[in-house]
């Protein structure tokens, strides 16, 4: 493992630490995207069905499980947790899951290495983990007041997927000089998503000014 | 062949 990926794994772990300790110690979830979340549980649970299957490394198994045990602890909070979920923006995330999920279940099917099970949802997974963000982003955009802990949860969440890009174009040149378009292009749509968030989380930090999207 | 070598990661 080279020094970009394990940057990457350890700003994805901190994000989602990040929004654990916003909603535990704040009992608030304003400004977080349920839709998201759901979409990032999804996201695992089609992804790591090779939990099952093969074993990697004990960092690999106890990382899988560490992000399906959190994502799926948040999407608990945000539905159940009698004063966490008042604090849920609902009337402002109305962005329809199956918007998103269904095209790229559809591509999936479509464009994958194997047609086998555990490929088609591994590859649904990376396609769908691309754009879960954008309920989210959207929730963002309408919220006019939006956190410190949120701002950073999103920052650490775009710039871990950056970080991959990284390590892929370094694993590219080490390794075996395989070309893996699927994972690289979503990749590349994931960061790409960010940009707009990402310009303007550096202006307000640079501007020391409170963060606001544009509408 | 492995199916891919991005299966060991996250």
């Amino acid at each position: 493992m080279n020094v970009f990926r394990l940057a990457g794994d350890m700003t994805h772990l901190l994000s989602i630490i990040i929004l654990l300790l916003k909603i535990r110690a704040t009992k608030s979830c304003t400004g977080i995207s349920l839709k998201t979340q759901e979409l990032y549980v999804i996201v695992f649970l089609t992804r790591y069905l090779d939990l099952f299957t093969k074993y990697i490394s004990f960092y690999n198994t106890t990382m899988k499980l560490v992000f399906l045990g959190t994502s799926i602890s948040i999407v608990w909070y945000m539905r159940y947790h009698k004063v966490v979920k008042q604090t849920y923006n609902k009337d402002q995330d109305t962005f329809r899951h199956y918007f998103l999920a269904i095209p790229c279940f559809l591509l999936a099917l479509l464009i994958h290495h194997e047609f086998t099970v555990i490929e088609v949802l591994w590859t649904f997974s990376i396609y769908l983990e691309a754009v879960a963000i954008l309920p989210q982003l959207v929730l963002l955009q309408r919220s006019r007041n939006i956190d410190n802990l949120t701002g950073n949860y999103v920052f650490l969440l775009g710039a871990y997927r950056a970080l991959y890009l990284v390590n892929w174009v370094y694993r590219y040149f080490t390794e075996n000089h395989l070309v893996r378009w699927i994972p690289w292009l979503s990749g590349l749509v994931q960061t790409t998503l960010y940009a707009d968030f990402f310009y303007y989380y550096i202006k307000s930090w640079k501007n020391n000014e409170k963060l606001q999207l544009p509408a | 062949e492995e199916p891919s070598s991005v299966k060991d990661e996250l």
